[in-house]
Protein backbone atom coordinates (compact mmCIF):
# COMPACT_ATOMS: atom_id res chain seq x y z
CA UNK A 1 0.00 0.00 0.00
CA UNK A 2 1.08 3.11 -0.93
CA UNK A 3 0.12 6.82 -0.05
CA UNK A 4 -1.15 7.50 -3.73
CA UNK A 5 -3.36 4.09 -3.62
CA UNK A 6 -4.56 4.76 0.12
CA UNK A 7 -5.38 8.18 -1.31
CA UNK A 8 -7.01 6.72 -4.22
CA UNK A 9 -9.44 4.68 -2.42
CA UNK A 10 -10.06 7.10 -0.40
CA UNK A 11 -11.00 9.64 -2.78
CA UNK A 12 -13.20 6.54 -4.63
CA UNK A 13 -14.93 5.99 -1.29
CA UNK A 14 -15.65 9.84 -0.46
CA UNK A 15 -17.44 10.02 -4.14
CA UNK A 16 -19.66 7.14 -3.39
CA UNK A 17 -20.51 8.49 0.09
CA UNK A 18 -21.19 11.94 -1.08
CA UNK A 19 -23.32 10.96 -3.91
CA UNK A 20 -25.22 8.38 -1.53
CA UNK A 21 -25.72 11.17 0.81
CA UNK A 22 -26.71 13.90 -1.66
CA UNK A 23 -29.91 11.54 -2.84
CA UNK A 24 -30.60 10.44 0.68
CA UNK A 25 -30.40 14.21 1.97
CA UNK A 26 -31.90 15.89 -0.59
CA UNK A 27 -34.57 12.81 -1.30
CA UNK A 28 -34.00 13.34 -4.69
CA UNK A 29 -31.21 11.55 -7.40
CA UNK A 30 -31.99 14.85 -10.26
CA UNK A 31 -28.87 15.10 -12.13
CA UNK A 32 -27.85 11.57 -11.55
CA UNK A 33 -27.75 8.99 -14.33
CA UNK A 34 -28.82 5.86 -12.62
CA UNK A 35 -27.42 4.05 -15.69
CA UNK A 36 -24.57 4.98 -14.28
CA UNK A 37 -24.83 3.56 -11.05
CA UNK A 38 -26.19 0.24 -12.15
CA UNK A 39 -22.50 -0.24 -14.18
CA UNK A 40 -20.99 0.74 -11.22
CA UNK A 41 -22.57 -2.09 -9.28
CA UNK A 42 -21.79 -4.26 -11.99
CA UNK A 43 -18.14 -3.43 -11.86
CA UNK A 44 -18.26 -4.12 -7.92
CA UNK A 45 -19.82 -7.30 -8.33
CA UNK A 46 -18.30 -8.99 -11.10
CA UNK A 47 -14.70 -7.79 -9.52
CA UNK A 48 -15.03 -8.54 -5.89
CA UNK A 49 -16.15 -12.33 -6.40
CA UNK A 50 -13.59 -13.02 -4.46
CA UNK A 51 -14.55 -11.74 -1.63
CA UNK A 52 -14.90 -14.73 0.53
CA UNK A 53 -12.41 -17.12 -1.32
CA UNK A 54 -10.02 -14.92 -1.10
CA UNK A 55 -8.57 -12.96 1.96
CA UNK A 56 -6.24 -9.90 1.46
CA UNK A 57 -6.67 -7.98 4.53
CA UNK A 58 -9.36 -6.37 6.94
CA UNK A 59 -8.86 -3.02 5.11
CA UNK A 60 -9.31 -4.91 1.30
CA UNK A 61 -12.14 -7.00 2.77
CA UNK A 62 -14.11 -4.18 4.61
CA UNK A 63 -13.81 -1.85 1.98
CA UNK A 64 -15.02 -4.06 -1.22
CA UNK A 65 -18.16 -4.49 1.39
CA UNK A 66 -19.02 -1.02 1.85
CA UNK A 67 -18.31 -0.55 -2.27
CA UNK A 68 -21.06 -2.89 -3.06
CA UNK A 69 -23.62 -2.19 0.03
CA UNK A 70 -23.47 1.47 -1.13
CA UNK A 71 -23.37 0.94 -4.89
CA UNK A 72 -26.33 -1.09 -4.41
CA UNK A 73 -28.09 1.36 -2.01
CA UNK A 74 -27.71 4.29 -4.28
CA UNK A 75 -28.96 2.15 -7.51
CA UNK A 76 -32.20 1.30 -5.15
CA UNK A 77 -32.53 4.50 -3.98
CA UNK A 78 -32.58 5.83 -7.75
CA UNK A 79 -34.67 3.24 -9.41
CA UNK A 80 -37.01 2.32 -5.88
CA UNK A 81 -37.61 4.71 -3.45
CA UNK A 82 -36.85 8.39 -5.16
CA UNK A 83 -37.58 7.54 -8.61
CA UNK A 84 -40.26 10.09 -9.32
CA UNK A 85 -37.67 12.02 -9.33
CA UNK A 86 -35.49 10.30 -11.19
CA UNK A 87 -34.62 11.78 -15.29
CA UNK A 88 -35.11 9.29 -17.62
CA UNK A 89 -35.99 11.74 -20.31
CA UNK A 90 -32.37 12.67 -20.19
CA UNK A 91 -30.46 9.10 -19.10
CA UNK A 92 -30.84 7.79 -21.82
CA UNK A 93 -27.01 6.56 -22.95
CA UNK A 94 -27.51 2.79 -24.41
CA UNK A 95 -25.29 0.55 -21.77
CA UNK A 96 -25.31 -2.28 -23.75
CA UNK A 97 -23.15 -0.32 -26.09
CA UNK A 98 -20.30 -0.43 -23.14
CA UNK A 99 -21.56 -3.55 -21.56
CA UNK A 100 -21.04 -6.00 -24.54
CA UNK A 101 -18.07 -4.38 -25.92
CA UNK A 102 -16.44 -4.92 -22.79
CA UNK A 103 -17.27 -8.29 -22.48
CA UNK A 104 -15.69 -9.22 -25.00
CA UNK A 105 -12.51 -7.66 -24.74
CA UNK A 106 -12.44 -9.55 -21.62
CA UNK A 107 -12.90 -12.38 -23.43
CA UNK A 108 -10.02 -11.51 -25.89
CA UNK A 109 -7.64 -9.80 -23.95
CA UNK A 110 -6.86 -11.01 -20.36
CA UNK A 111 -4.00 -12.46 -17.95
CA UNK A 112 -5.84 -15.57 -17.29
CA UNK A 113 -8.22 -17.55 -19.20
CA UNK A 114 -10.20 -18.30 -15.83
CA UNK A 115 -13.74 -17.41 -15.22
CA UNK A 116 -13.07 -15.14 -12.56
CA UNK A 117 -10.07 -13.58 -14.35
CA UNK A 118 -12.46 -12.66 -17.14
CA UNK A 119 -14.82 -11.52 -14.96
CA UNK A 120 -12.20 -9.53 -12.98
CA UNK A 121 -10.95 -8.23 -16.69
CA UNK A 122 -14.77 -6.87 -17.86
CA UNK A 123 -15.07 -5.16 -14.58
CA UNK A 124 -11.76 -3.24 -15.22
CA UNK A 125 -13.13 -2.43 -18.73
CA UNK A 126 -16.39 -1.72 -17.93
CA UNK A 127 -15.17 0.54 -15.49
CA UNK A 128 -13.31 2.77 -17.34
CA UNK A 129 -16.75 3.60 -19.11
CA UNK A 130 -18.91 3.55 -16.20
CA UNK A 131 -19.25 7.04 -16.25
CA UNK A 132 -20.30 7.99 -19.92
CA UNK A 133 -23.63 7.75 -19.13
CA UNK A 134 -23.27 10.25 -16.31
CA UNK A 135 -21.34 12.31 -18.34
CA UNK A 136 -23.82 12.11 -21.22
CA UNK A 137 -26.49 13.30 -18.56
CA UNK A 138 -24.92 16.21 -17.69
CA UNK A 139 -23.89 17.39 -21.14
CA UNK A 140 -27.44 16.74 -22.07
CA UNK A 141 -29.10 18.69 -19.32
CA UNK A 142 -25.91 21.34 -19.65
CA UNK A 143 -25.19 21.52 -15.92
CA UNK A 144 -24.69 19.71 -12.86
CA UNK A 145 -25.27 20.36 -9.02
CA UNK A 146 -22.30 22.02 -7.15
CA UNK A 147 -22.67 18.45 -5.04
CA UNK A 148 -23.00 16.71 -8.38
CA UNK A 149 -19.63 17.82 -9.18
CA UNK A 150 -17.74 17.16 -6.22
CA UNK A 151 -18.97 13.39 -6.56
CA UNK A 152 -17.74 13.67 -10.21
CA UNK A 153 -14.13 14.86 -8.69
CA UNK A 154 -13.39 12.68 -6.07
CA UNK A 155 -14.51 9.98 -8.49
CA UNK A 156 -12.15 11.35 -11.36
CA UNK A 157 -9.69 11.99 -8.64
CA UNK A 158 -9.47 8.47 -7.39
CA UNK A 159 -8.57 6.84 -10.75
CA UNK A 160 -5.94 9.74 -11.22
CA UNK A 161 -4.70 8.59 -7.72
CA UNK A 162 -4.40 5.07 -9.51
CA UNK A 163 -2.57 6.07 -11.85
CA UNK A 164 0.15 7.63 -9.66
CA UNK A 165 -0.32 4.44 -7.51
CA UNK A 166 0.82 2.20 -10.45
CA UNK A 167 3.87 4.37 -11.53
CA UNK A 168 4.87 4.17 -7.90
CA UNK A 169 5.19 0.38 -7.81
CA UNK A 170 6.49 0.11 -11.21
CA UNK A 171 9.36 2.19 -10.01
CA UNK A 172 9.76 1.08 -6.49
CA UNK A 173 8.88 -2.92 -7.31
CA UNK A 174 8.77 -3.57 -11.17
CA UNK A 175 5.02 -4.17 -10.89
CA UNK A 176 2.68 -2.97 -13.51
CA UNK A 177 -0.67 -4.08 -15.23
CA UNK A 178 -1.01 -3.24 -18.55
CA UNK A 179 -5.01 -3.89 -18.72
CA UNK A 180 -5.40 -2.05 -15.13
CA UNK A 181 -3.22 0.63 -16.71
CA UNK A 182 -4.27 1.45 -19.82
CA UNK A 183 -7.82 1.11 -18.49
CA UNK A 184 -7.11 3.89 -15.54
CA UNK A 185 -5.55 6.00 -18.38
CA UNK A 186 -8.91 5.84 -20.63
CA UNK A 187 -10.96 6.43 -17.57
CA UNK A 188 -9.20 9.29 -16.48
CA UNK A 189 -9.16 11.27 -19.80
CA UNK A 190 -12.79 10.76 -19.80
CA UNK A 191 -12.88 13.28 -17.29
CA UNK A 192 -10.28 15.95 -18.43
CA UNK A 193 -12.68 18.14 -19.97
CA UNK A 194 -14.86 17.57 -16.41
CA UNK A 195 -11.55 18.12 -14.38
CA UNK A 196 -11.15 21.80 -16.61
CA UNK A 197 -14.57 23.16 -15.87
CA UNK A 198 -14.63 21.98 -12.46
CA UNK A 199 -11.48 23.46 -11.69
CA UNK A 200 -11.72 27.09 -13.59
CA UNK A 201 -15.80 27.47 -12.69
CA UNK A 202 -17.12 25.01 -9.24
CA UNK A 203 -13.60 26.35 -7.29
CA UNK A 204 -14.73 30.27 -8.06
CA UNK A 205 -17.86 29.49 -6.72
CA UNK A 206 -19.66 29.03 -9.64
CA UNK A 207 -21.98 25.98 -10.87
CA UNK A 208 -21.07 24.27 -13.04
CA UNK A 209 -22.28 24.81 -16.23
CA UNK A 210 -21.23 23.42 -19.79
CA UNK A 211 -20.81 26.14 -22.67
CA UNK A 212 -24.35 25.47 -24.60
CA UNK B 1 -1.08 -18.40 -19.84
CA UNK B 2 -2.11 -19.73 -16.44
CA UNK B 3 -0.79 -17.20 -14.04
CA UNK B 4 -2.01 -17.14 -10.60
CA UNK B 5 -2.79 -13.49 -10.70
CA UNK B 6 -4.00 -12.44 -6.81
CA UNK B 7 -5.38 -8.51 -7.73
CA UNK B 8 -4.46 -7.06 -4.13
CA UNK B 9 -5.70 -3.75 -5.32
CA UNK B 10 -9.95 -2.34 -4.83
Amino acid sequence: MNVFRFLGDLSHLVAIVILLLKIWKTRSCSGISGRSQILFAIVFTTRYLDLFSNFISVYNTSMKIVYITCSYATVYLIYGKFKATYDFNHDTFRIEFLLVPSAILAFLVNHDFSPLEILWTFSIYLESVAILPQLFLVSKTGEAETITSHYLFALGSYRLLYLLNWLWRYFSQGFYDLIALLSGILQTVLYCDFFYLYISKVLKGKKLSLPA
Amino acid sequence: SKKNVAHDEL
